[in-house]
């Protein structure tokens, strides 16, 4: 499960870098 | 007496031959904006990647969605431009692979 946290984290910088 | 209503008070006869009229249109007719229904949506994804996102997103368990699930659910579409639009929506960070790297969960369904 951390490794999930850590993909939806990495996930939603992925996310926010694509909506500046 | 008084005039009913005029507008414009003179010259524009003219004019209205040329004037294209509201309302009478061939397209867009159906008010309210992007639907989804055409090829891009107002997130810039394609239909095919929209119908991936939107079944990830529905898709309720903690470890999400499977590959396989993704297929059989899609079943019109070819496994390939659904690996693609997974690929896609992961690098953009709406998706990002679980327990393994056949189960996606959308970051924005919380």
């Amino acid at each position: 499960l951390d490794r999930i946290e850590k993909n939806r984290r990495a996930a939603l910088e992925r996310l926010a870098a694509r909506n500046v | 007496g008084k005039p009913q209503g005029t507008m414009g008070g003179g010259g524009m006869n003219t004019s209205m031959a040329t004037v294209p009229r509201p309302g009478m249109g061939g397209f867009g007719g159906m008010g309210g904006g992007y639907t989804g229904a055409s090829d891009m949506s107002a997130n810039g994804l394609s239909a095919s990647q929209n119908q991936v996102l939107r079944l990830i997103r529905s898709c309720p368990d903690p470890q999400g969605i499977s590959i396989q699930d993704l297929k059989q659910r899609l079943s019109g579409m070819s496994a390939s431009v659904i690996k693609q639009a997974v690929e896609f929506l992961s690098n953009e960070g709406h998706i990002f692979s679980t327990i393994d790297e056949d189960h996606f969960r959308s970051t924005d369904n919380d």
